[in-house]
């Protein structure tokens, strides 16, 4: 939310130049470390709407067992909410984005070495799903499978 | 990308381009590679290849009720008597379903009504997979009324029909009426101890029960009994049926398969989480009891 509280890790210099995490406003602007001498806080409404889809969130992914054929064994459920995670780790990498202090440490470096990528759009919580399917010997199996829904990303 | 009903996701389903996103015609992977990444996710999820079931293989309710169970759609459960079995399912994450293997040929043969061997094939569960409990599961019908008195269930272990020394597994009363359940059938399960199963899991992978059902405090011969534990089978004097074992003259698979004996083994595979949460309340059925009541309950996932 950029309200400035528990960012602690290593804000300092971003602060020595003028600029307080409150300042950077809550994930409505682009805002690149190599930015930092040039911010321009108001963008226009659309600029700044475009600007925060592209960071790194959950999207909508429906998993369609019809689709690649696999309803002949899976009896239900017929599809289900997979999720898929993508999206932009850039500075300020704000609260919402459950960044891991590895990743606010590339993303710093990643701003002074262009060689360094930023940190990845990731799955941070995942969970189960239960499959009631027919197996080999089409005998009906009940089976939870881990990890296979994302519940949230982060960088 | 497709997906309806999450408010909280803006754009609808719709990917945000990206420089490195393929055109439609080119996100479509050729067979080879859509062939190794399917093997790899059927290798993830426990399947040495796709399943390829025969068409309408029949699917027992009590199956079906579970997962509805488990996914709280407490309103499409079909059996009244349905009871979440939490105490199996604390640490597993697999449940597997097997019917008996029924003889070839008819079993006009078989004289002694009270006495039904049955055996179920188990080897297709894997090698990795530990069986931590079970239950065999047999139908009682309102038809099948017990006559007058009670009666006795005695389960035996057996490994086939001429075992001379079948071991008792449990013995249970029988009481004479099905009160209160309007279906007019109701599931007695018996739960198997695990060791059972890992015996018959590491060697033959059959593992065979003796049925017997005889009236309790009776002094009559088996021959003059009127209780049975085979069903109806062919014997159409017999008209008081105990237990669903033998497949009715010209019973259709979907009945036979809602009715017969049922062997349910809950397991692990040694990956993930059990079906159950700890902590997650799934007392027996109070909470579908209040959902058919029509209360205004909230459910969590």
């Amino acid at each position: 939310s950029g309200k400035g509280h528990n960012r602690d890790q290593g804000w300092g210099k971003t602060r020595k130049v003028g600029y307080s995490m409150k300042s950077w406003g809550d994930d409505k602007g682009e805002v690149s470390w190599s930015d930092r001498g040039r911010v321009k806080r108001n963008g226009s409404p659309a600029k700044l709407k475009r600007l925060s889809r592209g960071r790194c969130r959950r999207h909508p992914l429906h998993v369609d067992f019809r689709d690649v054929g696999w309803h002949k064994w899976i009896i239900a459920p017929s599809g289900y909410d997979a999720f898929f995670c993508l999206g932009e780790c850039r500075y300020p990498l704000a609260d919402h984005m459950n960044a891991s202090s590895h990743a606010v440490v590339q993303t710093m470096v990643n701003s002074v070495n262009g060689a360094v990528p930023r940190a990845c759009c990731v799955p941070t919580s995942l969970s189960p799903i239960a499959l009631l399917y027919l197996d080999n010997h089409d005998r009906v199996v009940l089976k939870n499978y881990q990890d296979m829904v994302v519940e949230s990303c982060g960088c | 990308g497709r997906q309806g009903g999450e408010s909280s996701e803006p754009d609808n389903g719709r990917v945000p381009p990206t420089p490195s996103s393929p055109s439609p015609a080119a996100a479509l992977p050729d067979p080879g590679l859509a062939q190794t990444i399917q093997s790899l996710l059927l290798s993830r999820l426990g399947l040495q290849s796709q399943p390829n079931p025969r068409p309408d293989v029949p699917v027992p309710q009590y199956l079906l009720d579970l997962y509805r169970f488990h996914q709280q759609q407490y309103h499409l459960l079909e059996d009244p008597t349905f009871s979440f079995p939490s105490h199996h399912i604390q640490q597993a994450n697999t449940i597997r379903s097997f019917h008996h293997s029924e003889p070839f040929g008819d079993n006009t043969k078989v004289r002694d009504q009270t006495r039904v061997h049955i055996s179920f094939n188990l080897s297709s569960i894997p090698q990795d997979e530990t069986v931590l409990s079970a239950e065999l599961r047999l139908l009682r019908s309102q038809a099948a009324s017990l006559g007058p008195g009670p009666h006795r269930l005695n389960l035996y272990l057996s490994k086939h029909h001429e075992d001379p020394e079948p071991t008792m597994l449990e013995t249970r009363l029988l009481t004479s009426g099905l009160h209160g359940i309007k279906a007019g059938s109701f599931w007695e399960a018996f739960t198997l101890k695990p060791d059972l199963l890992r015996k018959a899991h590491g060697g033959t992978g059959s593992l065979g029960f003796l049925l017997e059902v005889r009236p309790e405090n009776s002094t009559a011969s088996p021959d003059q009994s009127s209780s049975s534990a085979a069903g109806d089978n062919q014997t159409e004097q017999h008209q008081e049926r105990h237990l669903r074992v033998c497949r009715s003259v010209g019973q259709d698979d979907h009945s036979w398969a809602q009715e017969r004996p049922l062997l349910v083994t809950y397991s692990h595979d040694g990956h993930g989480e059990p079906l159950v949460k700890h902590g997650r309340r799934t007392s027996g059925n109070s909470k579908w009891i209040k959902a058919r009541k029509g209360s205004n309950m909230k459910t969590k996932r």
